[in-house]
């Protein structure tokens, strides 16, 4: 589909931004729907060292794989003492929810995020995965894993921490979305007020939005 | 789907990252409407990894409510740190939202609907999403129609704000202590419903206490033209002459957009 962004919306596309320091953003193409032949479709936001992380989710009873597995990463991360400050980033495909999926569906979240582990040598195969993960797109249809753990290693090398990196992992995040949604901004606190501090965050929604997350 | 992604180079203190993410959650990404489908997908992650911080800077910690002012459970700069990380938050969290509210499938407006209660933030709330929800209300927001009609009836059978209904009509009037737990939160003759314009001129008052206004259909044209619109509703409106009551005023905000024929179209067309 042509994804040229209307005019009404350009508006909303910043064409810079100020970005936290040690966390760097990227996309690949890994082709999740036969009928997307060039579009990013595969993003991933990490920290080059490990860190504290947090997540709310769907209170939906039909929770997607990613949501199971991410949650269940959070819990194992706690329960067995690995700590919640051992986080890398969150890996996101478009294009298939990975929702209704059954077992097979768990099994593909959990690979994204393990091969993700792998390109940063976070593989421990006791431990929690290091990597979040999240899916959007059709649900009840089965991920094509390897196409995506395939393209995992090319995103792998297209991170990067400037402007265009966030813009190309928020724009491979969208999916019925007219214009990707990205803010970046610098603020400081009053412990350290000639510190700046630096906030940037992207999403993306334009149907079956109402969301209730805990 | 909503997926979300924020991340900042502040030290903050890992134990506190869910508390943070969930306060400032519950007033942004879970105050937001498209279509009133609830994914089997929604997240919002958040990562803090402190590379900013100086060396030795404390992490900014969760300090609950009741212990704000506390300098025994949290001294002043923990506070102070708290309390400007969260504003931070707050404020980023409600644009990122608004940002999915503005890219609503088909929409044609922004929506602001801010409700007023004096029994607390849950009825609030509940009157803004069965107004933000109710199909009605925002195919007449894309047809630019004054219909508040629509909005008070959503605010009429949102979940837990019809009261009993083997209560005396005469107890809805009143405040009686022993009826507190079964009587309405929502009485009509002291609801009022506005337009606020999104330019900043003059509130156009649709329904004051109970009773509609006539309503300059050339003005209300005026307003419903604009893009951006505000419905503010009040469930505590006395009067500025009645005296103040002792309760706890509340105002919840929520966003959504309107519903046009776009929305079917795209939705209709969508191929699994």
């Amino acid at each position: 589909a042509d994804r040229a962004i209307p005019a009404a919306k350009q508006k909303y596309i910043p064409v810079s931004g100020t970005y936290p320091k040690g966390f760097l953003a990227g996309s690949a193409f890994a082709g999740v729907k036969s009928s997307n032949t060039k579009y990013d479709d595969l993003a991933l936001v990490v920290s080059e060292e490990a860190c504290p992380a947090a997540a709310v989710f769907t209170k939906n009873i039909f929770k997607a794989a990613p949501v199971i597995t991410s949650k269940q990463t959070f819990f194992d991360s706690k329960k067995n003492g690995h700590g919640l400050d051992r986080f890398r980033g969150v890996v996101v495909n478009s294009g298939c929810a990975n929702a209704v999926t059954g077992k097979l569906g768990l099994e593909h979240a959990e690979a994204m995020a393990r091969t993700t582990d792998q390109c940063f040598g976070d593989s421990s195969p006791d431990a929690p995965p290091h990597t979040l993960v999240m899916s959007t797109g059709v649900i009840g249809q089965r991920l094509p894993i390897d196409r995506i753990t395939n393209a995992i290693p090319k995103l792998h090398e297209n991170l990067g921490s400037s402007h265009e990196h966030w813009m190309a992992a928020a724009q491979a995040i969208c999916t019925t979305d007219t214009f990707p949604k990205l803010i970046s901004r610098t603020f400081t606190l009053p412990s350290h007020p000639d510190t700046t501090y630096s906030i940037a965050g992207m999403t993306k929604g334009a149907g079956m939005i109402h969301p209730n997350m805990g | 789907t909503l997926l979300g992604i924020v991340c900042t180079d502040v030290k903050v203190d890992p134990e506190s990252m869910r508390s943070i993410l969930r306060h400032t959650t519950s007033k942004s990404f879970n105050c937001i409407s498209i279509d009133g489908d609830t994914s089997t997908n929604d997240t919002v992650n958040f990562f803090a990894n402190g590379a900013a911080a100086p060396a030795g800077a404390s992490p900014v910690r969760y300090i609950p409510r009741k212990q704000m002012a506390d300098e025994s459970t949290a001294s002043a700069t923990e506070q102070a740190d708290f309390e400007a990380f969260t504003r931070v938050l707050d404020n980023f969290f409600v644009d990122l939202a608004q940002l999915v509210v503005r890219d609503g499938e088909g929409a044609t407006k922004f929506v602001t609907i801010r409700v007023r209660s004096d029994e607390g933030y849950v009825p609030a709330k509940r009157a803004a999403v069965s107004i933000a929800r109710s199909a009605l209300v925002k195919t007449a927001l894309y047809g630019k129609d004054a219909n508040w009609g629509r909005i008070l009836c959503a605010i009429g059978y949102a979940p837990g704000i019809m009261g009993s209904d083997t209560l005396p009509v005469h107890q809805f009037a009143t405040r009686d202590s022993k009826s507190r737990d079964s009587s309405p939160v929502v009485i009509p003759s002291r609801t009022s419903v506005s337009f606020i314009p999104a330019d900043g001129s003059e509130e156009l008052k649709l329904l004051v206490r109970g009773e509609p206004e006539q309503v300059d259909e050339q003005r209300a044209k005026q307003i419903l033209e604009q893009e951006d619109l505000e419905i503010l509703v009040r469930l505590e409106d006395d009067g500025a002459e009645a005296p103040a009551r002792r309760r706890r005023r509340s105002e919840a905000v929520f966003w959504t957009c309107d519903f046009s024929h776009e929305y079917v179209t795209i939705n209709g067309d969508y191929r699994t």
